[in-house]
């Protein structure tokens, strides 16, 4: 199966939860933590 | 490892929505994650329904949750863009359930080396440690093969591994998103008092002599043995294939020794179902005839019926000879039962029987179809190799297949295809919103223990390919024309999947590959229902539910539930605050509260006050008035005296 007949919907990159983050410049603590408002 | 403190649990089941916002994919992703906690831990999920807390699901910027209940009646939870993966949703729904990381544990430099000059300038902080005052690793081991631990590439500034593991063989290890590990599992089950699940209800190996509380019937003519081998197959059971001496054991059915019509039943031991719905799943080996058949039966307890009432539930005959064949069979018993395996002596001539191993039942929905691969290493070493799986049915009529891609040498890729299938003319194109899920099997003898690697993907009927026309479109419109190996001549729409399915270092891992055989299960079920803003033509039951809610426009937060057949909306609160009103238009508090019964209690008092004033007063001058009076005529009586 050629290239064309199919399309990767991870466009070839085994991205782990912190490298999506970091992709769209979020800078989450420890990657993916969202910290309470009071910073705990 | 868990963050410290009781306030941050959840209760055991947790209320939660899935907002609008997601991606439909994600949202049929976030509910089979949700049976992965079902079947392996206490937790459950609902509905929220007015609960002072719960998790709203949504797709917002990436993927991301809180530590642990936080309190604030919505707590959110992100799945975005790309985290739509079922160890993803498992991942950031430990942090909700109050773990951190597994690399920040206290103890983590005996196990991991941070290389910090590795690490981009500025995200260093991600490599914090907390120590054992903040964080509690639940006296388990340190877990390389948790969901929780990053991998190596974290936060890398080139090549370079940032996290070096101190026993090597791990380095490829860490940063599996599979599913949960045993120590996963050991920790959340642990730091929620968990001691049985929501949907497990039996596993089998046949290990132990006690054969797991089966019983031979009485009523058949012969019985079920224990054995390890059998002469002319198998030559081991299919838990430990043979690896471990003196141990691995299957029940055998032996057909050589007995006449036409010949039967045994093995019994499981009693079985109290919850939900109503069952996935039985075995392996059976046939070395008979190809004649012999296994009648699986359920015998379900209801009152008055002392012996229970027997139903067929699957015939399985004409058994392939020569190897183990994984089976599932669905259920679905209300009451307290047993599954029955009847073994049945057919025509023709056998040296050998029928057995059985690895029998896991729960309370979970099956799988539609398997896809068996067989001599899978010498397909897996050959070059530019990629395998297509036979044609199947999704439940709805659409045909698919599944192509697997071994090409890379690093990765394993896999695709969904829809292909031209025979009820083509009768079935709604372009495809809309079918969710294919693909699972690669780990083949370990009990459910709870597997680490199943999964994809989903789903059919937007909107999508379009590079050339403008519709990505689900019919096969025979936008697919191109393959041969079946049978000579039948069809069309083949354009695959969808991913190049990175799972490594090939993991896919050698566990038992995904046992005895040279893997398997791929499928499901191709319709989420259409889970689109809630859209109508979609289908008389699925849950159309009622959102046609009712489709004029009704909950304010601040709120969500639309149909109850007794009209919508009301069930408005967001939290420990002190709440919203109210018909729309959730009105916002509460315990601060308003507090402030409506001071004035409350002020009014009254000052009104009580007045009152009482008004009545001394008007009291003390009518007596006055009388008083005047009483001495006026004392006066006249002395004037007249004088």
């Amino acid at each position: 199966a050629p290239e064309k007949f199919v399309k990767d919907i991870d466009g070839g990159i085994d991205q782990d939860i912190f490298d999506i983050n970091q992709g769209l410049g979020l800078d989450l603590f420890e990657g993916d933590i969202k910290l309470e408002a009071n910073g705990k | 490892n868990s963050i410290i403190g009781d306030h941050k649990r959840w209760p055991h089941t947790i209320p939660y929505v899935l907002e609008d916002s997601l991606e439909m994919n994600a949202k049929g992703v976030i509910l089979n994650a949700f049976e992965r906690y079902r079947l392996k831990t206490c937790i459950d999920f609902k509905p929220w329904s007015g609960e002072a807390n719960y998790i709203s699901v949504f797709k917002g910027s990436g993927c991301w949750s809180s530590v642990g209940n936080i309190h604030a009646g919505k707590q959110e939870l992100s799945i975005g863009t790309n985290c739509d993966r079922i160890a993803t949703v498992q991942h950031e729904f430990l942090h909700a359930l109050g773990f951190w990381h597994e690399q920040s544990r206290a103890d983590r430099d005996d196990y991991v080396i941070i290389v910090w000059d590795r690490i981009q300038p500025g995200k260093e902080h991600n490599f914090n440690i907390y120590n054992d005052s903040v964080s509690d690793s639940l006296n388990v081991p340190y877990d390389y093969t948790s969901v929780m631990h990053y991998s190596k590439t974290a936060f890398q500034n080139g090549t370079e591994s940032t996290i070096v593991t101190r026993i090597s063989e791990f380095e490829d290890v860490i940063g599996q998103r599979m599913d949960f590990s045993d120590y996963d599992l050991l920790k959340l089950n642990q730091l929620y008092n968990c001691t049985s699940s929501l949907s497990f209800m039996d596993s089998c190996d046949f290990e132990l002599e006690n054969i797991c509380g089966m019983i031979q019937s009485s009523g058949d003519s012969a019985d079920w043995q224990r054995v390890s081998q059998v002469l002319s197959g198998p030559e081991s059971d299919h838990s430990k294939m043979g690896q471990c001496k003196d141990s691995g054991f299957f029940m055998h059915f032996n057909t050589s020794i007995l006449n036409e019509g010949a039967t045994a039943m093995l019994e499981s031991r009693l079985l109290y179902p919850k939900r109503g719905f069952q996935c039985l799943e075995f392996y059976l080996y046939n070395s008979g005839s190809g004649n012999d058949q296994l009648n699986i039966y359920t015998r379900e307890y209801t009152t008055g019926q002392q012996g229970g009432v027997l139903t067929l539930q699957r015939q399985i005959k004409e058994v392939p000879i020569g190897s183990w064949q994984l089976h599932y069979v669905t259920l679905q018993v209300t009451k307290k039962f047993r599954v029955v395996f009847e073994g049945l002596r057919g025509p023709g001539t056998s040296s050998g029987g029928l057995s059985i191993d690895d029998i896991n039942l729960s309370e979970t929905r099956c799988p539609h179809h398997i896809w068996h691969i067989q001599n899978f290493t010498q397909i897996l070493g050959g070059q530019d190799t990629s395998v297509y799986s036979p044609p199947f049915y999704s439940s709805k009529g659409y045909a698919f297949q599944i192509y697997m891609d071994l090409r890379s040498s690093t990765n394993v890729g896999i695709y969904f295809h829809l292909i031209s299938g025979a009820n083509d003319d009768q079935l709604q194109w372009p495809c809309p919103w079918q969710q294919a899920t693909m699972t690669l099997l780990d083949q370990n003898p009990d459910i709870r223990q597997r680490m199943f690697n999964q994809r989903s993907i789903t059919t937007d009927p909107t999508m379009t390919s590079d050339n403008g026309s519709y990505f689900w479109d019919r096969p025979s419109k936008v697919g191109v024309t393959d041969v079946f190996p049978n000579g039948t001549q069809f069309s083949r729409g354009i695959g969808y999947g991913t190049t990175v399915f799972i490594t090939r270092e993991r896919l050698k891992s566990r038992e995904f590959i046992k005895g040279d055989d893997i398997y791929i299960l499928l499901t191709v079920e319709d989420i259409s229902h889970l689109n809630s803003t859209s109508a979609v033509p289908d008389p699925v039951p849950t159309l009622a539910v959102h046609n009712a809610c489709s004029e009704v426009v909950c304010q601040n937060g709120g969500i639309c539930v149909v109850q007794d057949g009209r919508a009301e909306c069930k408005c967001p609160a939290g420990e002190d605050w709440w919203y109210m009103g018909k729309r959730c238009e009105k916002r509460g508090s315990t601060r308003d509260t507090v402030i409506i019964a001071v004035s409350s209690t002020v009014t009254v008092f000052a009104v009580m006050l007045i009152i009482t004033l008004v009545s001394v007063y008007c009291t003390r001058r009518k007596y006055r008035k009388k008083a005047r009076a009483n001495t006026a005529a004392m006066t006249l009586e002395n004037q007249h005296a004088f």
